[in-house]
């Protein structure tokens, strides 16, 4: 699997949702979690920085590798949902 | 690679 280099994203929490579809996680055919869709006026839609197709490696500096799809999806949303921050830190990649 | 081919895909959370 080609990773190309990795590229922190800051997605400030303007919106009620983050708007992101993911798919994946360890013990699937997708073993990293990866962005499926971006939803219209989720934060991350506003905030354009995520791609459909990339995949997140980390959360907040939480590492997601290795992790089975509910769990990663779990990181994600209390993430999003704590109020110790106002942005979420996706640690992405592209996918060969 | 078999072993690849036969794991499940996954199902889609939206957040």
């Amino acid at each position: 699997m080609g990773v190309m280099e990795p590229t922190l994203v800051r997605v400030p929490k303007c919106a009620s949702t983050l708007g992101i579809a993911v798919e994946g996680g360890a013990n699937t055919r997708q073993p990293l979690p990866r962005i499926a869709t971006i939803q219209k006026g989720g934060c991350a839609h506003i905030s354009g920085q995520l791609r459909v197709g990339q995949v997140i490696l980390e959360v907040n500096g939480v590492s997601l590798k290795g992790m089975e799809h509910r769990d990663a999806t779990r990181v994600i949303a209390e993430a999003f949902k704590t109020k110790d921050k106002d942005y979420v830190d996706f640690l992405i990649a592209e996918i060969n | 690679r078999e072993k690849r081919l036969t794991l499940p895909p996954s199902e889609i959370t939206l957040l």
